[in-house]
């Protein structure tokens, strides 16, 4: 999944 | 980045700041729930394991999520050592399996892929949306509250608000959503509604923030 570590809010 | 995103990213921090400075001045955590203070804990710890994990966003991800980790603990320390006497568990009496269990549930059903860190960070963000619970129970108990705890927890809805627009202004400009994120957010800005309410209509109005009986 792209969204796996794209976790760029806090 | 976008305004909205780092006006709510300044509120976020400005609740930290005003909840220090209410324990510090006042030389008392009276009617701060020390159990959600110890789900933001979780929340941080569980949602910024990236940052021991060697992924890098930015200098300023990685500050902001070693500030919100460190001063959340510190504030722990404060309630629980420094200003221990206090406060007042009799008070703050709000069950937090049923915050912590549904949110891990909820975690496991809904991720962006089954791996420990990212069950984790959805877990942390359906927490972070409930997690002021045991907080809004004991405004709901004594049924007023100290100025400054309000503006404490006005500027932790402030924060969450203005995220909603960011995550539009997001999908507008890059193309993408986040939609557990959204979901939870939206959850999180909606367990504020009545508090704001009474914020806005009172204490921001130099009167006390008292629930009407």
């Amino acid at each position: 999944d792209e969204k796996e570590g794209k976790h760029d809010e806090l | 980045m976008n305004i909205f995103r780092l006006f709510g990213d300044l509120a976020h921090l400005a609740s930290i700041f005003i909840l220090l400075q209410k324990i510090q001045v006042s030389r008392s955590c009276r009617g701060l729930s020390f159990k959600t203070q110890v789900l933001y804990v979780v929340v941080f710890v569980s949602r910024y394991l990236d940052l021991f994990l060697g992924t890098w966003v930015s200098f300023y991800n990685t500050v902001m999520k070693l500030f919100f980790i460190g001063s959340s603990c510190y504030i722990l320390y404060l309630m629980r050592v420094q200003f221990r006497s206090t406060y007042d568990p009799t008070l703050d009496t709000f069950r937090v399996e049923y915050l912590v269990g549904p949110s891990l549930v909820l975690g496991l059903l809904f991720n962006y892929s089954f791996t420990f860190t990212e069950i984790l960070w959805s877990f942390s963000i359906f927490l972070e949306s409930v997690a002021i619970f045991p907080q809004l129970f004991i405004l709901q108990r004594t049924g007023e509250a100290e100025t400054i705890t309000t503006h404490y927890i006005a500027a932790l809805g402030i924060y969450r608000a203005l995220y909603i627009p960011n995550w539009i202004y997001r999908y507008w400009t890059e193309g993408s959503a986040d939609p557990i994120a959204i979901v939870a957010g939206l959850v999180q800005t909606g367990l504020y509604a009545d508090f704001f309410y009474v914020y806005f209509t009172k204490v921001l109005q130099g009167k006390r923030f008292e629930l009407p009986a």
